[in-house]
């Protein structure tokens, strides 16, 4: 099931996604 | 106080991404991001998807928050 699939590895690439976000941290007002 | 913090975290990421301020945001916005993220379309469009719980095409802040609250906490589980 593909469903099934994607909702594994979402976590992991949200997290990839989000840490990159954080890491960026433009700092523009 | 740490929801808070989170909360905080989430609509900053949200005006990131959605630069125009239109107060949600769509597939090529999260694609926009491609040029400042080491991230590529396609990882952007699992992130999208991941993200579009409903699946309308649109995040909307809520969305984006909670799929935000569910990173920042497993991050935060100590």
């Amino acid at each position: 099931d593909p469903n099934m699939k994607a909702g594994a590895t979402s976590e992991g690439v949200l997290a990839n996604f989000f840490n990159s976000l954080l890491s960026k941290k433009t700092g523009s007002p | 106080q740490t929801e808070l913090a989170m909360l905080r975290k989430a609509q900053e990421f949200f005006r990131t991404c959605d630069t125009e301020g239109k107060g949600f945001i769509a597939r090529r916005d999260m694609q926009r991001l491609h040029k400042e993220l080491p991230l590529s379309l396609e990882e952007l469009e699992d992130v999208f998807d991941a993200l579009d719980a409903d699946g309308n095409g649109f995040l909307s802040p809520e969305e984006f928050t909670t799929g935000f609250s569910r990173f920042f906490f497993s991050q935060n589980k100590s």
